[in-house]
C-alpha cells in the first residue's frame, strides 16, 4: 500500500466521521441527503461480498466492516432516530436516486471484467459509487447554506477521491501489470463532479467566508 | 494481466 492510497483511506474514514460527528453533536441532519447515505450503503454491501470469499489483509477487513457498518448506521438514524430525522430535508432531496442504481445496474451487467455474480457486483458498486454524491450535491445547491460540518463532510469525501487517482497513477508506474481501468474511469468521472464544489470551498476559505454555493 | 478478484482497494 503507498501513502496515497493510505491518505485515500483516512480521508475517507474521516468524511465518516465528520458525518457522525455532526448527527451525534447537533442531533440534526440538516444538509444531508438520504438519498445519498443510502446508496452508499447500498456501494459498500455490494462491493465487499469478498468479505465471505476473498482475505486481503486485517486492514481491510476492518476497513470494508467500518465503512458498511457506518454508512447503515448513518441511515438508520436519519430514518428511524426519533430526534434527527425531524431535521432531515425531505422536502429537497428529491433526487430519483433509483435511476442511478438502475443506471449503474445497466451498466454493470454490460460492462465487467468477467461475467461472475462477484464481479458484476463489484462493477455495479464502482459506477454507483461514482454518481453517489448526486443527490447530496444537488441538495447543498438548493439548500445554498452549507454549514461548518456538511461542507467539511463534501470536502474530505472529495479529497478520499483525488488521493485515489494519485494512488492509481503511482501504481500505474510503480506495478508491472495494471489494468483496473473501470474503477480508474469511474472514479475520475466521480472525482469530477466535485470540481464545482471544491472550486466554492477554495474560495469560501480564501476569504474566510462562510461556504455558500450559488442557486 | 486483469485484476479479476480478490480487489486489493477499498
Amino acid at each position: 500500500m503507498n501513502i496515497f492510497r493510505f491518505a485515500g483511506d483516512m480521508t475517507h474514514l474521516i468524511s465518516i466521521l465528520v458525518l457522525l460527528l455532526k448527527i451525534y453533536a447537533t442531533k440534526s441532519c440538516s444538509g444531508i441527503s438520504l438519498k445519498t447515505q443510502e446508496l452508499y450503503a447500498l456501494v459498500f454491501l455490494t462491493r465487499y461480498l469478498d468479505l465471505f470469499t476473498d482475505f486481503i489483509s486485517v486492514y481491510n477487513t476492518i476497513m470494508k466492516l467500518v465503512f458498511i457498518a457506518s454508512s447503515l448506521a448513518i441511515v438508520w438514524c436519519m430514518r428511524m432516530h426519533r430526534v434527527v430525522r425531524r431535521s432531515y430535508d425531505k422536502e429537497i432531496d428529491t433526487f430519483r436516486h433509483y435511476f442511478l442504481i438502475l443506471a449503474s445496474f445497466l451498466l454493470a451487467v454490460l460492462v465487467h471484467e468477467k461475467f461472475t455474480f462477484q464481479e458484476i457486483f463489484w462493477a455495479f458498486s464502482i459506477y454507483l459509487e461514482a454518481l453517489a454524491i448526486l443527490p447530496q450535491l444537488v441538495l447543498l445547491q438548493r439548500s445554498g447554506n452549507v454549514d461548518n460540518l456538511t461542507g467539511q463532510y463534501v470536502f474530505f469525501l472529495g479529497a478520499y477521491r483525488a488521493f485515489y487517482i494519485l494512488n492509481w497513477i503511482y501504481r500505474y508506474f510503480t506495478e508491472q501489470h495494471f489494468s483496473r481501468w473501470i474503477a480508474c474511469l469511474s472514479g475520475i468521472v466521480q472525482t469530477a463532479l466535485y470540481a464545482d464544489f471544491f472550486y466554492y470551498y477554495f474560495i469560501s476559505w480564501k476569504n474566510n467566508a462562510k461556504l455558500q454555493l450559488p442557486a | 494481466e486483469p485484476s479479476f478478484y480478490p480487489k486489493d482497494e477499498l
